[in-house]
C-alpha cells in the first residue's frame, strides 16, 4: 500500500464517514 | 524475470483466489458477534440484501455480456460477496479499536454502507478478471469497467468514494495492480463523476459551509 495516498486524517473512520459515530 | 502483463494478471487473480480461499459465503462468528451487539440486530436485513444484490448483478452481468455467461457473473458473484464479508469484519475490528465501540448498529444498518462496500468488492473481482482476459486478448466483457457496477447497484459515485481507503486499509493482502485500480476509480469519481448533479458531493460542501459559519457572508466574486 505504499504507493496509496491516504488522506484521511486522525479521528476520520468508516463511522464518521458514513455518520454513524 | 519482469512480468508480462498477462502474469500481473495471473498473480492478481491468484492472490484474490488466496486471499478468499479461506473467506465465507455467509457471515463468520465473528460478525455474527457484531451482529448481536448491535442495538437492532442488522444480520437479516444483511444476508437479505446480498440476495437481491445478487439477482440485479447477475441479469444486469448476464443482459451485457450474454445468457451463455450467466454462470460466470454467478461467480464473480460469489466471490464478491465473500471479499465483502472479509473487508467488513476487518473494517469493525479496526473500528472496535479505534473508538472502543461494540456496537455498530447504526453503521451496520446503514443501507449506503453496505452497498458501496459490496460495489468496491464486486469492482475489484471485476477489474481483476477484466485484466486478465484483455491481457489475453479475449473479449468477452463488453465494458463491464467502472463505473459499470455502480450503474447497475443504483450507488452515487461519491459513495463507492467514501469507503475505498478505509477498505484498501482493511485488506492488506490487495497487490499493487488491485489498489491501483481502486486508486483510479476515485480519480475518475473525484474528476468527474462526483460532479453530477444529484451527488451528495454537494450536500455536504453546504452543510461545511454551514458548519463553518460561511453561509451568511456573501460569496467573493471569484466562487
Amino acid at each position: 500500500t505504499q504507493d496509496y495516498h491516504f488522506g484521511l486524517e486522525e479521528g476520520e473512520g468508516i463511522s464518521e464517514l458514513f455518520d454513524c459515530d | 524475470p519482469p512480468q508480462t502483463p498477462v502474469r500481473a494478471a495471473m498473480n492478481t487473480i491468484q492472490q484474490l483466489m488466496i486471499i478468499l480461499n479461506s473467506a465465507s459465503d455467509i457471515p463468520s462468528d465473528n460478525l455474527l458477534f457484531y451482529f448481536n451487539n448491535c442495538t437492532v440486530n442488522p444480520h437479516e436485513s444483511i444476508v437479505k440484501r446480498v440476495e437481491n444484490m445478487g439477482i440485479i448483478f447477475k441479469n444486469k452481468f448476464a443482459e451485457a455480456v450474454g445468457q451463455g455467461c450467466a454462470e460466470i457473473g454467478s461467480q464473480r458473484y460469489k466471490i464478491g460477496v465473500r471479499l465483502y464479508y472479509r473487508v467488513m469484519e476487518s473494517l469493525l475490528k479496526s473500528e472496535e479499536k479505534r473508538l472502543s465501540v461494540h456496537n455498530f448498529s447504526k453503521l451496520l444498518n446503514n443501507d449506503v454502507f453496505h452497498i458501496s462496500l459490496l460495489a468496491c468488492a464486486l469492482e475489484l473481482v471485476m477489474a481483476t478478471y477484466a485484466s486478465r482476459n484483455a491481457s489475453q486478448n479475449v473479449n468477452v466483457e463488453t465494458d463491464l469497467s467502472f463505473p459499470w457496477i455502480i450503474n447497475i447497484l443504483d450507488l452515487k459515485a461519491f459513495e463507492l468514494y467514501m469507503i475505498v481507503e478505509s477498505f484498501i486499509k482493511a485488506e492488506p493482502s490487495l497487490t499493487r495492480e488491485m489498489i491501483k485500480h481502486l486508486e483510479c476509480c476515485e480519480h475518475k469519481i473525484m474528476e468527474s463523476l462526483a460532479w453530477q448533479s444529484n451527488s451528495p458531493l454537494f450536500e455536504l460542501i453546504k452543510q461545511s459551509k454551514d458548519r463553518e459559519g460561511q453561509a451568511d457572508e456573501p460569496e467573493p466574486a471569484n466562487y
